[in-house]
């Protein structure tokens, strides 16, 4: 750094630093007591895995974990020559290699350090995508891996062979991946980490920091307090008295004074604010945001599907120019056509499937003034026909043709091995449509408990505290309220400012719906009504009242522990049919089948 | 289609991560049976009178 507020030590001082700098390892070793219990969860994995940087070790226990994993995908063989992608999804980030050679033997030795918390997502979903230059790039096999398991499972090798699976049906191997995944041991995190911030105020590149250099990187975190005490933390940073603070010193005063009182509240990199649960994960966070590979095949981020990673020239064109984007939340335009959901089981951000056609005729019809004006002359009417047409040929014989093309188009999200018969059992395609599923193939939560409510069925759910929040997040028809939603006959006060959860069942979802709570079924209230998609490009447009204007049965439950709760269950266009199990008067258990939705009118 | 449950005026807690994904416009994929949030208080206990105040005239 620049000169120093002192001279250069002379020998006397040289003895005394260098027995200060003894007792500074024994210090920083008593005082680093989780440093200790980490070097209890690692163990220092054989060899290297493929050029990372820093010591790589393994995981010996995974409990309240948390750090980087570097993950490198090294190779792939597969069933014919092409030219291959593979993409990596955790949590909601997605990243993907470079596109091999045509090959059947792909190699990527492509890696990516990632935050792996315990209690945050942890199951890796790698996909491998056979490439094309005009036509879309297709997912050819895919496999999860609990990277957790991984890094503690006891292996000698660093590099383990997954199978691919086809996402038809998850018991066809299309392939396999080899990859390897070590956790950067986090006192490498740390160093590596004041290296990096280092070397951004050191001017003249000689390793340390002046008191000059120190001030500016403490004012380049943002945090008037810690500014206000430069002098302080200089002198606390600068152990050895040597009037400089080295890359260790660095180290050390970040992650003890994030402990104590945060030098850092926004990450300098993404703008995101730190909190200061853990220290290593403030680390582990502005470590990631500052890394920038390590020099090898590292791979592309930014991504929040594996499918937006695989999207070719075309979708980039289309984002470049601004015609849709791709993103999380209320979406608008062409950027509607990407619906976002958040994988509960799997912490993962999944791309809902919707044929492109239907989505443009979506758009044209709730998302505009044009669509409103069709509307009121004659749509409505027309789309109740067709819902009532649509119900009278899926429930023909020859419908059930129809049953293999639609498993096919929606490949990866149902699972036939948990349906209750086999598909040659359904003799029409409604059949198919409400089909039950194996017992125990949705274990209930808590279900000895009445006071705990569950999901009442497999859905993409919005939940809201009152209507104000459904209103500013989600429900943008300007005729929503309570007393709308449920009709005349019933008294709304009861529901009035109560919390309110929407269950949107997608076509291709299991379509029984279940009781969310225990107790006696006291009415059942019919409200005709038009045949609206519950799209979300419906549900969002101001343009459309669904859930005030399309047919519905509301039902009210007395229980115990909720007091009254409405049930209403609302048909869509081609799927206006609502059929009920159970009758008024009869009491019911949370969990127990309550009806099902069909195709019709 | 779609299901609607409401409740009374803060009759339940909604488990954290559905409120917060909600709160970012995100849809959540639940199935059957996954937990949705717990009764804030038993309903038996808002019916019957607090008989611990009472006092004997």
């Amino acid at each position: 750094g620049h000169a120093s507020s002192k001279g250069l030590p002379d020998a006397s001082e040289e003895d005394s630093s260098r027995l200060s700098r003894l007792k500074q390892k024994l210090h920083i070793n008593r005082n680093h007591h989780h440093r200790q219990r980490l070097r209890r969860i690692f163990r220092r994995s054989h060899g290297n895995s493929s050029g990372s940087s820093g010591s790589c070790l393994k995981l010996v226990s995974a409990e309240d974990f948390a750090g980087i994993a570097l993950l490198t995908l090294v190779s792939a063989e597969m069933k014919f020559k092409d030219k291959w992608l593979a993409c990596v999804s955790l949590g909601e980030q997605t990243y993907r290699t470079e596109i091999s050679d045509q090959t059947e033997k792909p190699v990527w030795n492509s890696e990516k350090k990632l935050l792996l918390e315990r209690n945050g997502p942890h199951v890796a979903r790698i996909s491998v995508f056979e490439t094309n230059r005009i036509s879309k790039n297709n997912i050819v096999g895919y496999c999860e891996i609990d990277l957790l398991e991984f890094l503690t499972q006891d292996s000698d090798s660093d590099f383990e062979v997954f199978e691919l699976f086809d996402p038809s049906s998850s018991d066809i191997v299309v392939g396999k991946i080899s990859l390897s995944c070590s956790v950067e041991d986090p006192i490498e995190t740390e160093k590596s980490f004041a290296r990096r911030l280092l070397s951004i105020v050191d001017y003249n590149q000689d390793g340390r920091l002046s008191f000059s250099e120190f001030s500016d990187l403490i004012k380049a975190f943002g945090n008037q307090v810690a500014a206000n005490k430069k002098e302080e933390l200089f002198k606390a940073a600068d152990k050895n008295g040597d009037g400089f603070v080295s890359m260790d010193e660095l180290a050390d005063l970040l992650a003890i004074q994030q402990e104590k009182e945060p030098l850092i509240n926004c990450c300098p990199v993404c703008g995101e604010i730190l909190g200061v649960s853990d220290r290593l994960n403030t680390v582990v966070h502005l470590s990631l945001c500052f890394d920038e590979g390590t020099g090898n095949e590292a791979m592309t981020g930014g991504f929040l599907t594996d499918k937006e990673a695989s999207y070719g020239w075309m979708f980039k064109l289309s984002e470049w120019a601004h015609f849709s984007s791709y993103d999380v939340g209320l979406n608008f335009g062409s950027s509607a056509s990407h619906i976002l959901v958040f994988d509960r089981k799997t912490k993962r951000l999944v791309e809902e499937l919707i044929d492109g056609k239907i989505v443009m005729s979506m758009r044209a019809l709730y998302q505009s003034k044009i669509g409103l004006c069709l509307m009121d002359s004659g749509a409505k009417e027309i789309l109740y026909k067709i819902s009532e047409k649509q119900g009278r040929k899926m429930n023909s014989a020859e419908s059930a043709e129809d049953i293999p093309k639609f498993v096919e188009f929606f490949k990866d999200q149902i699972k036939l091995d948990e349906v209750k018969y086999p598909l040659e059992h359904f003799k029409t395609f409604n059949d198919f449509f409400i089909r039950e599923l194996k017992p125990g193939a949705r274990p209930i939560a808590f279900i000895e408990r009445d006071d705990v409510a569950i999901c009442a069925a497999d859905s993409r759910l919005m939940a809201f505290k009152n209507l104000e929040d459904s209103l500013r997040f989600w429900i943008k028809g300007r005729k929503f309220s309570i007393q709308g939603l449920l009709g005349k006959e019933i008294c709304p006060s009861t529901f009035v400012d109560g919390a309110l959860i929407i269950f949107r069942l997608a076509p291709q979802d299991y379509h029984r719906f279940h009781f969310p709570v225990s107790g006696i079924i006291d009415q059942f209230v019919n409200v005709p009504g038009n045949l609206y998609t519950v799209n979300p490009i419906a549900v969002n447009s101001e343009y459309c009242n669904v859930f005030t204007e399309n047919k519905r049965v509301i039902s009210i439950i007395s229980t115990a522990e909720f007091g009254k709760v409405a049930f209403v269950a609302i048909g869509a266009t081609m799927v206006g049919s609502i059929t009920f199990l159970k009758k008024e008067g009869d009491y019911v258990n949370k969990g127990d089948e309550f009806g099902y939705f069909s195709f019709g009118g | 289609s779609t299901v609607i449950c409401v409740f009374e005026k803060d009759s339940i807690l909604i488990d954290e991560d559905l409120l917060a994904n909600s709160a970012r416009s995100l849809e959540t994929l639940v199935s059957v049976g996954m937990k949705l949030g717990v009764a804030t208080r038993k309903q038996s206990e808002i019916d019957l009178p607090n008989l611990e105040n009472c006092v004997l005239e």
